[in-house]
């Protein structure tokens, strides 16, 4: 999966993609505070491609927790669970359903995403990508968007957690790179060097078929340098 | 066929045809025949359908001439009718037939060679109960017959997810073969073909052992919750969520154990119990008000169904005596009073639902007995706030009282027959009601864009059910539907909504027209009558005679005999006319014998004329 880090500051943003295997559940938001935690997993291709450099990774599986409510959240491509406690509640995304309770407001958008608030606090927007059901290679896979990630306490931490605090950087001996339209830099940030390509992601939250063009600095290897410690740190166990 | 013939009648062919579409059943039953004798001879025809179809048709055609049936208003009806009994000419009937249905049974008298085709249509909205659809035949020819069929045809826009087809006659894997049931996609098909050899009881015989129940069962795909289907300028809307928890319930179970209720009754109720306490979950809360001339309760409060608390339940309930007279009011109230007080104290959980189960054997004799004044006490002390459910257990119960008892409070009335089976039966009934999904159900439509709406609002979601809401578009070319289902589930309020644009609408459309093409607005009809007899069972004055006149113009225009209507067959008979009349028992008239046929005249060259009844 790629991740996309908007930079308020900088008016920026940058990205990077994280290679694991499928079936890796990786911790994407983990907040002490606000009792949140977001973890996802990963899926691969449906054929798996032999060369790790070629093969495609999504999050098949998101699993959002909040230990304060004892709510928890499960989202695939062909269903939503929502724990309270032991208590199961199951939804289609052929639903278009809004389930509140004390806390939390969770808004299931028919075939398209979901807004899940918490209090006057996050909203999370997973959004449902759906692939033609014969195709060869690709399955379904969801996407996964913070909006007021500021509200979350500043000893958030995860892969995505990580970057809701301010971040500097800075960008420079910009030059062309192999390829043309990809013009290479140095950025500087968290106190590492690194060589930077400019590139484009897309955010789906309007439409998750066409999507909207985010220019960003891509950081190579895994996020190597732009991210606190190493990848192995945000590899758990489990989806809760 | 010699053997097929039966003092001198063949029957030729029976044929039991059921199409479905979106649950709604339309069937027909025709029946052909040939007096072979040499002499004019009687021919039956017998039909059990279910207490909840109405009837639309019934024809009757003699050597190719056909006489239509035509719906008129009962009192119309009724002094034709009266006027020909008074002349000695009679009437084909329908009777209360068991416990599920109702049996419509016409004879006539039939020239030597003469052919004769019965034809009867019903139709009736299949309810969804424990998460299936059941329609129920019964099928009991009295000779063999040489073409018998029974086929269904179902469609169902959101694709069948099962169907079965189960004969209680099907013992053997000769017949078994003539059974054939498939479905794909939205169309099931069920097809039932015994040969006459197959028919019949022994391979010498030449009686049938074609007779019991032939029961189609069937549920849809659940994908989405909510299925909207317009035609014609009319909608259904079907309502089905699945995978919710179950909300937590509090239940009063107010029992009758007045000396009527002594031995069996007492013994399967207490077995009934026993099982219910067995299933009940932990987080439910529950007690037992017991009431003969006085009331006596388990728990002065209500107990959390706890395993330590259920086994003190169980012994409780164990050791219930039978003891002397019948103080429901007291009774009732009593159960009442401990749940309002149970929420108000907040004894149960805030997310939890109350319900009240009344069980009686009998009629109120002890404390205050006036029917109108327990029906005035139970309303006035539940205020609306949750349903009452009642169980009239065998025949001396007042079953009209305790069906108006429930319905004005959002309840249903259930009749508990005294058989071995009525501790099964007890226990079906709170399966029924033992997983609310949802409380507080509300479904709403824009504003002015709908007219003529079914009931919207319940109380109770339960597992397994489903809620049905029909209505009328305003504009009957609108290109966008928009519902929205609110209800409060176990921990959370949930909201619901179901949207169709043109294109949708326009596609459902061109694939349902050409099977069945008005079944909406008349199932939009037959909901309206069913829950405007409802509504009329509960109402008073003038409000029950705008009710019964809003019920009888819409069975009158649709064609439906119901309990307000009457459908007359005539054919002139030297001028003077011949009746039949058939009446459809409501569920208060106990003790109904099985249905006796009795005859309109008919001999060559006389023309009789009959009528078909519902009440």
């Amino acid at each position: 999966p790629h991740f996309i880090i908007r930079v308020p500051g900088k008016n920026d943003a940058l990205c990077f993609n994280i290679d694991e295997d499928p079936g890796t559940v990786l911790r994407l938001i983990h907040d002490p505070v606000t009792g949140l935690t977001v973890h996802g997993e990963i899926i691969g291709d449906k054929v798996a491609s032999a060369d790790s450099k070629t093969r495609n990774t999504y999050f098949g599986k998101l699993g959002i927790a909040n230990a304060y409510l004892d709510v928890r959240i499960e989202v695939t491509p062909e269903k939503i669970s929502l724990w309270n406690g032991e208590a199961q509640s199951t939804f289609s995304w052929l639903d278009t359903v809004t389930v509140t309770q004390n806390g939390m407001t969770m808004a299931i958008n028919r075939k398209k995403n979901i807004v899940l608030s918490f209090g006057d606090g996050v909203t999370f927007v997973v959004v449902l990508h759906q692939v033609w059901k014969k195709h060869p290679v690709h399955r379904d896979f969801l996407g996964f968007y913070v909006v007021d990630s500021h509200r979350m306490s500043a000893q958030t931490h995860g892969l995505l957690g990580q970057f809701f605090h301010p971040l500097d950087f800075e960008v420079s001996d910009i030059r062309p790179g192999l390829d043309p339209s990809k013009p290479v830099a140095t950025m500087v940030v968290k106190n590492h060097q690194l060589k930077v390509t400019r590139g484009s992601q897309k955010d789906y939250r309007r439409d998750a078929s066409v999507g909207v063009k985010v220019a960003c600095w891509f950081i190579h290897n895994n996020g190597e340098g732009l991210l606190d410690g190493d990848l192995k740190d945000y590899i758990v166990p489990a989806l809760f | 066929l010699p053997e097929m013939v039966v003092d001198g009648i063949e029957v030729y062919s029976t044929k039991i045809h059921c199409r479905v579409t979106s649950r709604f059943a339309h069937n027909t039953v025709t029946t052909r025949a040939t007096n072979r004798a040499e002499t004019a001879k009687e021919v039956s025809f017998d039909v059990e359908l279910p207490k909840t179809a109405f009837i639309t048709n019934f024809t009757l055609t003699i050597d190719g001439v056909t006489y239509p049936g035509n719906i008129k208003e009962k009192e119309v009806a009724q002094k034709q009718y009266d006027r020909a009994v008074s002349q000695g000419k009679t009437a084909g009937l329908v009777k209360a037939s068991g416990r599920k249905l109702e049996k419509f049974t016409v004879s006539v008298n039939v020239a030597a060679g003469s052919k004769v085709t019965f034809e009867l249509t019903y139709e009736e909205l299949l309810k969804r109960n424990k998460g299936k659809y059941e329609m129920y035949l019964k099928v009991r020819p009295k000779q063999l017959v040489k073409h018998f069929e029974i086929t269904a045809d179902i469609f169902e826009p959101q694709g069948i997810s099962s169907l079965d087809a189960q004969a209680s006659f099907i013992t053997n894997d000769l017949l078994a073969s003539a059974l054939t049931k498939s479905f794909s996609g939205k169309k099931g098909h069920v097809s039932f073909k015994p040969s006459v050899d197959q028919q019949r009881s022994c391979p010498t015989c030449t009686d049938s052992l074609l007779d019991g129940d032939f029961t189609i069962t069937y549920d849809v795909n659940r994908e989405s919750p909510a299925n909207v289907q317009i035609v014609n300028g009319y909608f259904v809307h079907f309502f089905a969520p699945h995978g919710l928890p179950v909300v937590p319930k509090n239940v009063v179970f107010v029992i009758d154990v007045s000396g009527s209720m002594y031995y069996q009754k007492l013994k399967q109720t207490k077995e009934a119990l026993l099982k219910i306490l067995e299933d009940m979950k932990e987080n439910d809360y529950l007690n037992f008000v017991l009431f003969a001339s006085k009331v006596r309760v388990w728990k002065d409060h209500l107990i959390q169904a706890t395993p330590e608390n259920i086994q003190e339940a169980r012994a409780f309930v164990s050791n219930i005596a039978a003891e002397d007279t019948t103080n429901i009011n007291g009774g009732l109230l009593r159960g009442i009073e401990m749940l309002k007080k149970a929420r108000e104290e907040h004894q149960v959980p805030e997310r939890s639902t109350s319900i009240v189960i009344l069980l009686t054997d009998g009629i109120a004799n002890e404390g205050v007995s006036r029917p109108e004044d327990i029906q005035a006490n139970a309303r006035n002390a539940i205020g609306g706030k949750f349903p009452l459910y009642s169980l009239g257990f065998g025949d001396n119960v007042d079953y009209g009282f305790l069906e108006k008892l429930a319905l004005e409070n959002n309840g249903f009335a259930r009749r508990i027959y005294e058989a071995s089976d009525a501790t099964l039966q007890l226990q079906d009934f709170y399966e029924e009601i033992a997983n609310p999904l949802l409380t507080g159900v509300e479904v709403e439509y824009p504003q002015n864009a709908i007219l003529d709406l079914t009931q919207n609002t319940y109380k109770h979601y339960y597992d397994g059910s489903e809620i049905v809401v029909a209505g009328k578009l305003a504009d009957k070319d609108m290109n966008h539907f928009k519902a929205d289902v609110k209800g409060h589930g176990a921990f959370n309020d949930l909201s619901f909504t179901e949207e169709l644009d043109a294109e949708e609408m326009e596609k459902a459309r061109q694939e349902q027209d050409y099977i069945f093409g008005d079944y909406i607005e008349r199932l939009w009809a037959y909901l309206t009558i069913e829950q405007l007899l409802d509504k009329r069972k509960k109402a008073q004055g003038e409000e029950k005679e705008n009710l019964t006149a809003q019920a009888l113009e819409l069975s009158l225009k649709y064609h439906f005999v119901t309990p307000l209507t009457s459908m007359v067959v005539t054919k002139p008979e030297d001028n003077e006319d011949q009746t039949a009349i058939a009446d459809k028992p409501g569920d208060d008239q106990v003790d109904v014998p099985p249905s006796s046929a009795v005859l309109v005249g008919y001999q060559p060259p006389q023309t009789p004329y009959y009528y078909v009844d519902g009440d």
